[in-house]
């Protein structure tokens, strides 16, 4: 087992520096990591200036382990070594361009780390380990729950863990990444509920991305100029071509833009529809379609007629009482305004 | 409310540059007042004295401008066009965005049709899209109360492209026309309301005849239905009879 | 005041409060 363990070591050494990230990870991947033969700990480091940044992988052996994260292109590593002599550690690089492939292994790693970060009193490694983890969501394109990850990290308290300090700007490196992520997430009551959190928090009013967030919490079409300000903020994977030739960001602004309408029209036509979203009328009934059948929307579909009718998520009785309590709000309003200025 | 809330420093600027200015040197104001994309009310201008003072001058064209802002419709501006200059393309744009409000002054079913005349409109996707953009979600550069709900337009309400019209849910108010201020009064009387909880109950009672009228026509018609019923039904069960004799 | 006057316009335009066809039905 040792001799293969050398093996696979050289053979990780040797596709890392061929830049063979994934197929250095999966060798040293095969290691049986619960053997405790390992007297060495051997770190292999590697520095790239490219500046591609993320932490996608580690090993570990002995219930102790190295995690090691990467971040714009300079290296820092950390251990929670009570046996350091029987560490293992790889540093696994992914370049965002080979998102698909590497997500899927990147996942199965932290997946593995999960159950050590559990037992794990270490501040500074559990950061890393939830940075990693959201990270991967995000390049799953899991949107919405990258985004709640991206969130509580953007609320640490602390400006200091152990030997790490935290700055502002990697908090709100956070919270931008939180609101990119829910905006890209697929609409519906879930994003919703999340866009609402984001929206009230003061935070947010100070990011760059603050305008369009604004406008996807209000539920108001968005038009080509924010669209395209807003896909300059993207990674290259999240705006990666889908099966149906749309990129993801595509897909997540024809489905808010498709909630929006269903907010401004009781019904339109799948033409008038098609030309709203930028769209063939056949597409944006399947969109459509699929939205109500998951329940993201509420409506029905008139194939014969061509026409989508929305329908409100309260009975018009319930709305007739909502209106009424607006009105009273109103008029207390002005009672106010009124017994201000003294009349 | 929010659109007067919003307005209201707009509003407090042009009344100070009206204060201090007079003459032809208010024309440029007033075209600059109402261009502005944040004022849709123009009464505390006019009520500034040097702007009253254009009346019966060879300026009073500015104020009839204004006027035409504060109370009037783009169907106002087409038949007095010749007596008027020609507005910028901001000041068309406003003008139609109160023309919106004054027709949900009245009804709250716009149809689409009056829509696109009363807008020189000539196609449903451009209205529908002026209504969106410039009406719904006008106010957009305007900051948002994070208390405040998820509004910030002149109107908020529903499209309905099969019937062709738009249900208006709210507008927003504009500068009150001399002797509207009685008919007001005469609305407040009739509505009771100052008990804010009745309201609405309130508008329901006052046609609560007509509502046993149309019960009583709704119980009719049931009626009405059901014997159609069921003689149709004796006549099928007659037919299945005959047909059941012929075939045995 | 004409901000409050608006004000009032708006609001009495307000009620009643829906006229929907559906709203109708489901009031009756």
């Amino acid at each position: 087992e040792e001799q293969v363990l050398i093996i696979r070591e050289k053979l990780a050494e040797l596709y890392e520096s061929e830049q063979q990230w994934s197929k250095a990870a999966q060798m040293l991947s095969g290691i049986d990591l619960d053997s405790g033969m390992r007297s060495e700990s051997t770190i292999l480091f590697s520095v790239s200036d490219d500046g591609c940044s993320g932490i996608y992988s580690f090993l570990s052996i002995d219930g102790t382990f190295i995690f090691v994260i990467w971040l714009s292109g300079s290296l820092m590593t950390h251990s929670d070594c009570r046996n350091v002599s029987k560490l293992l550690v790889y540093i696994l690089r992914m370049s965002w361009s080979n998102v698909d492939d590497d997500a899927v292994n990147a996942e199965a790693f932290i997946n593995k780390a999960s159950f050590l970060v559990s037992n794990s009193q270490h501040e500074v490694l559990i950061l890393q380990y939830k940075v990693c983890y959201a990270r991967i969501l995000d390049l799953k394109r899991k949107f919405l729950e990258a985004a709640l990850r991206y969130y509580d990290i953007s609320q640490i308290e602390k400006r200091q863990i152990g030997d790490e300090t935290i700055d502002e700007d990697a908090l709100e490196q956070a919270l931008s990444a939180a609101v990119t992520c829910t905006i890209l997430a697929a609409a519906g009551p879930q994003r919703s509920r999340v866009l609402a959190t984001l929206y009230k928090d003061e935070r947010c009013s100070k990011l760059k991305i603050y305008p369009i967030l604004q406008k996807v919490y209000l539920e108001r079409i968005l038009r080509k100029p924010e669209i395209d300000a807003f896909s300059e903020e993207l990674k290259p994977h999240q705006k990666a071509l889908l099966p149906d030739n749309y990129t993801v960001l595509d897909r997540a602004i024809i489905e808010h833009n498709l909630l929006s309408a269903s907010k401004l029209y009781t019904n339109i036509r799948f033409d008038e529809l098609g030309t709203l979203l930028g769209i063939p009328p056949h597409k944006a009934e399947k969109i459509a379609s699929r939205m109500i059948c998951e329940d993201r929307m509420r409506g029905s579909i008139d194939q014969v007629e061509a026409v989508i009718h929305f329908e409100d998520d309260t009975e018009e009785l319930q709305q007739w009482d909502q209106q009424i309590v607006g009105v009273c709000q109103a008029l207390n309003d002005i009672l106010d305004s009124m017994a201000k200025k003294g009349m | 409310m929010e659109i007067e809330e919003k307005q209201a420093e707009v509003i407090d600027h042009f009344v100070k540059q009206a204060s201090a200015q007079k003459g032809s040197a208010l024309g440029s104001v007033f075209v600059e007042a109402t261009s502005h994309p944040s004022l849709f009310a123009f009464s505390e201008i006019l009520a500034v004295p040097t702007v009253a003072e254009l009346e019966g001058t060879d300026n009073s064209v500015h104020l009839e401008v204004l006027r035409l802002f504060a109370y009037g419709t783009w169907s106002d501006y087409k038949r007095k066009s010749g007596k008027l200059p020609q507005l910028v393309p901001d000041q068309v744009l406003k003008l139609k965005q109160l023309t919106v409000l004054t027709l949900a002054e009245t009804k709250k079913v716009l149809s689409y049709d009056q829509l696109m005349l009363e807008l020189d409109v000539t196609n449903v996707r451009e209205l529908e899209d002026f209504l969106i953009n410039d009406c719904m979600y006008a106010v957009r550069n305007m900051y948002l109360q994070l208390s405040e709900l998820s509004f910030g337009g002149l109107v908020r309400g529903k499209l309905d492209q099969l019937r062709r019209y738009f249900e208006v849910q709210f507008a927003a108010g504009r500068d009150l026309r001399p002797g509207q201020l009685g008919s007001m009064i005469q609305t407040l009387s009739n509505c009771f309301w100052l008990c804010s909880l009745e309201l609405a109950s309130s508008t329901r009672l006052a046609t609560s005849d007509n509502l046993l009228v149309t019960i009583q026509d709704k119980i009719k018609w049931a009626d009405t239905m059901s014997e159609l019923d069921k003689k149709h039904r004796k006549e099928l069960e007659d037919r299945v009879m005959e047909v059941k004799k012929a075939v045995s | 005041e004409s901000s409050l006057l608006r004000q009032v316009s708006s609001l009495l335009r307000r009620l009643p409060a829906i006229e929907s066809e559906k709203f109708q039905d489901d009031f009756l």
